[in-house]
């Protein structure tokens, strides 16, 4: 198990911090405010109230033992940003350090953040992907060229794999099918492919944008 | 092209908006502040200055029309279940709304919300899950059994293909070999694996997280 230090418990914070503890590793919370720090002290192995800016304290801490400290104050950007210089300075190993906003984002690289995440802005992304491809079920970028995705399928997808010919007219393949809860993989050219089946395509990008605009 | 309301335009809704009009949609943004509305202007294909808490308003608006209608107001609970509930009244045929913690999550379901979204809190799970499987670059979950995960590999994980014996070892199936940004498809036998090769593993969860624990 690795060993994790999170700085700030708001929603973000304690969400990493117990997610951390209940997959299996050690987890130390920090908080100036205990009552931020409350609803989080089952959830983590160590709950402590102390200001992150306080580079002498964390460095009482151990920082450096951690494999990972987060800085996840939010709406304080002063905090936000001294405390990541304060981590940096006391000896943490990696920091990954939350913005609200692009401009924020690049004074916390420029200050020590090894990464930024902006979690509104990025689930906002997320969320675009999804409601812009709803055919897509979810997807795993392979590289720059290359996605995996689970596209479901619909009327103009029937018949056997043989009469879809997916390989020959879009260049992609599939790789399994997933039909209710169960996963075939490797399916034959004889499989036949029923409504509401999800198959699990994989292909260069242009080709998976044709084939999902037949399926859109 | 698809139509999506978007209703405050904080980071969330505005990263949703300008997400989705870049994808090709077309979206209107509503704000009851213009100088939330003003940095999305030209990201959007109409922005208004309105209160969505306001019904009639919504149904001059057409909200019947839209595919998708996002409640992204934050902080102010009463506006968000207002805005929810008026939505839902003026016609709205899907609604995501915004929550910021578990109890208005379920507030917003019972009135109405087709989908609540908790961006802080989910990616702090998802941001969680990397850090707790650091040599699983990502994940495409199919079904409640099955994975495809792309893994780096590290010295232990040198040799061919037909060396490793993955799928004997393990029972999984090794779709594809990422390294650098090529993609290489079906590798046979012979291939030899490098360093840094982050190899497209498809398996249940029991056998990936196996292999997983050896590569950790
Ligand atoms: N100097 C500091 N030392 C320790 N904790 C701090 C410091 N400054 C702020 N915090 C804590 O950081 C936590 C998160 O910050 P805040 O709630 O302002 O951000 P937020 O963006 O609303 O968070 P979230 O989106 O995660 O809910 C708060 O609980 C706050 O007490
Ligand atoms: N009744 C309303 N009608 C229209 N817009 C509203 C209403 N109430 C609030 N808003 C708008 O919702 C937007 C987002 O809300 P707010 O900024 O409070 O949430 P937030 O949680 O900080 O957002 P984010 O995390 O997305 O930045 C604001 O720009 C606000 O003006």
């Amino acid at each position: 198990p690795s060993q994790f230090l999170v700085i700030g418990t708001g929603r973000f914070g304690s969400s990493i911090a117990s997610a951390l503890y209940d997959f299996g590793h050690e987890v130390v919370a920090i908080d100036e405010d205990e009552h931020a720090l409350e609803p989080v002290m089952q959830q983590v192995t160590h709950a402590v109230v102390m200001d992150a800016t306080d580079e002498e304290a964390l460095r009482k801490l151990g920082i450096g033992g951690f494999d990972t400290v987060i800085v996840a104050i939010g709406e304080n950007l002063e905090a936000s940003i001294l405390a990541t210089v304060a981590v940096r300075a006391a000896g943490a190993r990696y920091v990954i350090s939350k913005a609200d906003g692009q401009l924020t984002a690049r004074v916390l690289a420029a200050v020590g953040a090894d990464e930024v995440v902006r979690p509104e802005h990025d689930m906002g992304r997320r969320l675009a992907r999804q409601l812009a491809s709803p055919a897509q079920v979810s997807a795993l970028e392979l590289g720059p060229d290359h996605t995996i995705v689970e596209l479901e399928t619909n009327e103009s997808m029937m018949g056997t794999l043989a009469d879809l010919r997916l390989p020959s007219r879009f260049g992609v393949q599939v790789i399994a099918v997933h039909r209710e809860d169960e996963l075939l993989v490797n399916p034959g050219a004889d499989f036949e492919v029923y409504l509401r089946d999800r198959l699990v395509v994989l292909g260069r990008n242009d080709e998976i944008a044709a084939l999902r605009d037949l399926l859109a």
